[in-house]
């Protein structure tokens, strides 16, 4: 119980360091969601593709989501460029949009299909796969 | 694709904050159109050529081969680093080393399955004539390299089963009246006793071919004991496989090629 009053406590304190903080952009929550990879998985078998593709059944691709609000921290993977736009955001938030949330490292897959009734393709399809997230 | 993000635009709106809500269900027609544009993206458009009524199967010898490098050949995370040679198996297919080095360097491997392609004038002895069709080799892909694969089986029933024989590819150039010209390919020896795949190296010819779609008359497969102790035998007098033999051994080439980095979707 006192660990969880000094959390609490804790708690409160940085969500008020965060209300006082000049640079916060006010349009946006304290809560909102920040930039992080989000699982999607494309799914061949649904598309009712499989009468070509032979193979995978489909790939986990993942994708980008969330905002880019200062601060911007190191979770978010952030280039330098990315850190002075949202500095100039705050200054001018009609003129400069918030930097995007994107994916920085992206994998190939491979995919085996079907040209005729009797000849095959095995392709590498580069950067399909998201493996990490930033803001840009 | 431009297309698809115009379409795209409709259906989702931004909402002031800089995120992206969905506006309105797309309908059934529009979801199609979408799937449409995905598969034109990854190059798949179509439907493959007279597959409307019966879907392809995976049990000829040209898709099992690929679905044998997919599973054996390649990284399971699919990332830019290939597989460990310890990990790397043969498989059914007897892969060699040379094959996994193509494999690491491909973007492409595509097979071509043997036809009874009818070319006016060829006068066949008891060579085997192959023939493939390169047409849809995409264009500006570089052929890294493309062998021929042919299945002996033991299966046969006189006495040309024993012994040591020299298989030889050519490529046939001209057949003005009736006269063969060939140029030699490459040649294999197979010994008495040996079942499973010969490989030939056939690229060069695949590079004329996909060059010259007009010089496109196939490969000539001629069959020598390796004593030259007599002429040439039917091949299938040794044993290889043709195309009219168990689908899962029939012959075909397989090509290995290097991405031109130009996305090639189709217009529609």
């Amino acid at each position: 119980q006192k660990r969880d009053a000094r959390r609490k406590k804790k708690s409160e304190s940085s969500s008020l360091d965060y209300r006082n903080n000049p640079y916060t952009d006010p349009g946006v929550q304290y809560n909102s969601r920040t930039c992080k990879i989000q699982t999607l998985y494309v799914s061949f078998r649904d598309l009712k593709w499989q009468d070509w593709i032979i193979a995978p059944d489909g790939y986990d691709a993942y994708y980008c989501s969330g905002e880019c609000n200062f601060p911007l921290n190191a979770h978010m993977n952030a280039t330098n460029h990315a850190i002075v736009q949202t500095l100039v955001h705050l200054v001018s938030p009609g003129k400069v949009p918030k930097p995007c949330c994107a994916p920085t490292k992206l994998s190939p897959i491979s995919v085996l299909y079907f040209l005729d009734e009797s000849n095959v393709i095995l392709k590498k399809y580069k950067n399909m796969v998201v493996k990490s997230c930033g803001c840009h | 694709s431009t297309a698809a993000a115009e379409r795209m635009s409709g259906l989702y709106v931004d909402n002031g904050f800089d995120q992206t809500i969905v506006h309105r269900v797309i309908s059934q027609r529009e979801k199609r159109e979408v799937e449409h544009e995905i598969l034109n993206l990854l190059g798949l458009p179509d439907r493959p050529k007279n597959t409307a009524a019966r879907p392809p199967q995976v049990k000829r010898s040209a898709p099992k081969f690929l679905l044998d490098i997919y599973k054996n050949a390649l990284g399971e995370d699919e990332d830019e680093k290939p597989i460990g040679e310890q990990q790397r198996r043969a498989g059914e297919f007897d892969l060699t080393g040379q094959d996994f080095r193509a494999i690491d360097q491909s973007d492409v491997i595509m097979t071509f399955a043997a036809r009874n392609h009818h070319v006016p004038g060829v006068r066949h002895e008891r060579g085997k004539r192959l023939w493939f069709d390169v047409s849809e080799v995409p264009p500006g892909e570089h052929i890294i390299s493309a062998e021929l694969r042919l299945y002996r089986s033991m299966d046969v029933k006189n006495w040309r089963k024993n012994g040591s024989y020299m298989i030889t590819a050519y490529r046939v150039l001209k057949t003005e009246n009736g006269t063969r010209e060939l140029q030699y390919v490459d040649a294999v020896n197979t010994t008495a006793g040996k079942e499973g795949w010969l490989t030939l190296n056939v690229s060069e010819a695949l590079d004329h071919w996909v060059n010259n779609p007009d010089g496109n008359k196939g490969l000539y497969l001629s069959v020598h004991p390796a004593d030259r102790s007599v002429h040439e035998v039917r091949p299938e007098d040794v044993g290889i496989v043709g195309f009219r033999g168990n689908p899962d051994k029939q012959p075909f080439m397989v090509g290995y090629f290097k991405s031109s980095g130009i996305r090639e979707s189709k217009v529609r």
